[in-house]
């Protein structure tokens, strides 16, 4: 574990509990995309299957129990909260996810590094987390005054996973026969999505105005 | 297996 891996780990866990944060706050749910959502509870759904045969450490069992217990609940919020779900923008939220879901599966079962179901399945949460934050990103262009707590929790998304690219380098210099190019791949095109949205919230931040995507 | 390294990873 180095330092780029843990403050990734970590801006990964405050993403999550910004947006925790909003859905209680404000009792709402307004500008975040369920299906972005949905698409990370599958996510980790598939990759963290080896909860079950593989024990890696402590940390790692915590932070993956977390993460499923979290994005599970704010599923649960978002589609069952009396007062949340009405908020939530059913109408502007149109991104098809199955456009997504079936390329990336399609990619897993052709380019992955074992032909077992565990591993399988794993690369093909690997691909779809890189692009699983396309709905959010186009519910974002279309939500008027996107709110505090929304543009921080996008932008600490972006920054998770521009930090493990760093992790990346830094184990790729130091430990021997560490090689994972689907991961890197995946990662550095994910990161990519955000540039885009960096752009605008540094503006937004530089001249103190709300953010908006044009 | 080498490839097995990032499956540590989060």
């Amino acid at each position: 574990m180095n330092i780029f891996r843990l403050a990734a780990d970590m801006t990964h866990l405050i993403s999550i509990l910004v947006l925790l944060l909003k859905i209680h706050a404000t009792r709402s749910c307004r500008g975040i995309s369920l299906k972005t959502q949905d698409l990370y509870a599958l996510v980790f759904l598939f990759r963290y299957l080896d909860l079950f045969t593989r024990y890696i450490s402590l940390y790692n069992t915590v932070m993956k129990l977390v993460f499923l217990g979290t994005s599970f609940s704010i599923i649960y919020f978002m589609r069952f909260h009396r007062v949340v779900r009405n908020t939530y923008d059913k109408e502007q939220d149109t991104f098809r996810s199955i456009f997504i879901v079936v390329p990336c599966a399609v990619l897993a079962l052709l380019i992955n590094q074992e032909r077992s179901v565990l591993e399988i399945l794993w690369t093909f949460s690997i691909y779809l987390e890189a692009v699983a934050i396309l709905p959010q990103l186009v519910l974002l262009q279309r939500t008027q005054n996107i709110d505090n707590l929304t543009g921080n929790y996008v932008f600490l998304l972006g920054t998770y996973r521009g930090l493990y690219i760093l992790n990346w380098i830094y184990r790729y210099l130091t430990e021997p026969h560490y090689r994972q190019w689907i991961v890197w791949l995946s990662g550095v095109l994910q990161t990519g999505l955000y540039v885009d949205f960096f752009y605008y919230y540094f503006l937004a931040w530089r001249n103190n105005q709300k953010l908006s995507l044009p | 297996n080498v490839f097995k390294g990032t499956h540590d990873e989060l």
